[in-house]
């Protein structure tokens, strides 16, 4: 699974998912990457995300929309909404993770994995690419 | 307002010394990749959509990442693949499922969400609406890798023959 998430200099910001799917699906199986507010979701108000990992857990859980809702609503910050909501991913026995970017600062990410391709940059910031958890 | 662009290619169980010097140096140069694809639309004022379809496009085509090209296979040896876009600024959205001769899944997600009445669509349907809109086909076979047929029939030769619940592969 790739995605991306993007905020432009207008403060639109964006969020992409693109997969495979797992290895051995069998029966049409689709996981959350195509679920809108699942494995993908933006929203101006708030934060864009895109997801990896045991989709079906992303599916029940309504990651990416859960993690925009407590920032619109809660006022947390994408980032820890991100840590929170892959808490409770992990509660659920669910593994993976997620990228954000919210209405200012750099995009972020979080995950429960050992490791994650992952990668960043902004108009302020120099690039970062990571693939190990301890990066 | 300052721009900002973050990508993923999977998350996993990769850890140091489990992925080759090749593949790690592989995963790093298409992370690279991906990530100036989208700066590039960002730096010159483009908009936060193009930015993220840019970044994907670039990971689709690379045989790496299990999206697109270098896609896993499902247990019918066949490959199927979804995507999905979405612009905050009017909760636009545009998904596709089960894709397996559309070249880049996410620009056929933002044909549905610019072209199309619905957000979601699957299965052949969403082959033929994507063809129909002039986004790029492409042959099952431009999809398929020799180590993605490795993985599967690793699993298959599993005496559970399960799917990989584990998330060992992508």
């Amino acid at each position: 699974t790739v995605g991306a998430v993007a905020r432009d200099m207008a403060g639109r910001m964006a969020a992409a998912t693109s997969t495979g799917g797992l290895t051995g699906k069998k029966w049409g199986r689709v996981g959350d990457s195509p679920l809108i507010g699942a494995g993908t979701y933006a929203d101006d108000r708030a934060a864009a995300v895109s997801c990896t990992g045991a989709g079906e857990y992303f599916i029940r859980l309504g990651i990416a929309h859960e993690l925009c809702a407590r920032v619109r609503l809660a006022g947390d910050l994408p980032s820890a909404a991100g840590e929170a909501m892959i808490g409770e991913l992990g509660t659920m026995g669910g593994k993976g993770g997620l990228i954000h970017v919210g209405r200012d600062g750099p995009g972020g990410w979080a995950f429960n994995t050992p490791g994650m391709y992952r990668a960043r940059a902004a108009a302020d910031a120099a690039p970062e690419i990571a693939i190990y958890g301890d990066e | 307002m300052s721009w900002a662009l973050a990508i993923h290619g999977g998350s996993g169980s990769m850890r140091r010394g489990h992925l080759s010097q090749a593949d790690d140096e592989a995963g790093r140069a298409g992370l690279a990749a991906a990530l100036e694809a989208g700066a590039a639309v960002l730096r010159r004022g483009g908009s936060a959509l193009d930015a993220a379809q840019a970044a994907v496009e670039v990971l689709e085509d690379d045989p790496h990442f299990n999206a697109g090209r270098g896609s896993v296979f499902t247990a019918e040896g066949r490959i199927e693949c979804d995507a999905a876009i979405m612009a905050g600024s009017d909760l636009a959205a545009g998904a596709v499922a089960g894709l397996r001769t559309t070249r880049h899944p996410v620009a056929a997600a933002r044909a549905v969400m610019e072209r199309s009445p619905h957000v979601f669509l699957a299965g052949a349907g969403a082959d033929a609406f994507a063809h129909a809109h002039d986004i790029e086909a492409a042959d099952p076979a431009w999809f398929e890798t020799a180590e993605r047929r490795r993985q599967l029939d690793e699993i298959l030769a599993r005496p559970d023959g399960r799917f990989d619940s584990d998330m060992k592969y992508g």
